[in-house]
């Protein structure tokens, strides 16, 4: 564990517990992706499959089970809670999961480490991963208006993943064999699609004015 | 196999 990685989990682990948090407390979930909330359900799912065969470390299962239940969590709130759906924004929020799912899997299934089921389930999780965020920025640009909570979750979710590159990096320098180019890439790949959302983040913040995504 | 797919990362 090094200080890149520990930053990277609690800045993610901030950015789910923001979002659960804002839902939980004004009861709505206005702004927010329905879609992209199950994808990330479905990101946590395929990727802790070992969650309860191969122990690391309590951290690490702690972790763990902290984003299963809190992403789990944020899409039953917007599915189930009978106040908070009825903020859910439906008719706007019309991204296709399988748009996503099905061209990550066949990539899944063609290039990975191992060609076993849990391996080309982690895989898929990381590819699924980098793009999971697109029916949020999508419906962001859409309803052009982005409350700050929304605006510091997605800011949030870009920033564990550029310090997940920072801690690659550091592995990569200080542990010999420490080769995972899948993951590298797609944690690139992921990044870069917020680069743009980051930009028009620090233009609002450093113009004191409301965050507006160009259409 | 060459690298250790053993993920410790979350």
């Amino acid at each position: 564990m090094n200080i890149f990685r520990l930053a990277g989990d609690m800045t993610h682990l901030f950015s789910v517990l923001v979002l659960l948090l804002k839902i939980h407390t004004i009861k709505s979930c206005a702004g927010i992706s329905l879609k992209t909330q199950e994808l990330y359900a479905l990101v946590f799912t395929t990727r802790y499959l070992d969650i309860f065969t191969d122990f690391i470390s309590l951290y690490n299962t702690v972790m763990k089970l902290i984003f299963l239940g809190s992403s789990f969590s944020i899409v039953w709130y917007i599915r189930r809670h009978k106040i908070v759906r009825r903020s859910y924004d439906k008719d706007q929020d019309t991204f296709r999961h399988y748009f996503l799912v099905i061209p990550c899997l066949v990539l899944a299934v063609f290039i990975n480490h191992k060609f076993t089921f849990k391996e080309v389930m982690w895989t898929f999780s990381l590819y699924l991963e980098a793009v999971a965020i697109l029916p949020q920025l999508v419906l962001l640009q859409r309803t052009r208006n982005i409350d700050n909570l929304t605006g510091q979750y997605v800011f949030l979710l870009g920033a564990y993943r550029a310090l997940y590159i920072l801690n690659w990096i550091y592995r990569h320098f200080t542990e010999p064999h420490y080769v995972h180019w899948i993951t590298w890439i797609a944690g690139v790949v992921q990044t870069l699609l917020y680069a743009d959302f980051f930009y028009y983040y620090f233009q609002s913040w450093k113009n004191n004015e409301k965050l507006q995504l160009p259409a | 196999d060459g690298q250790s797919t053993e993920h410790d990362e979350l």
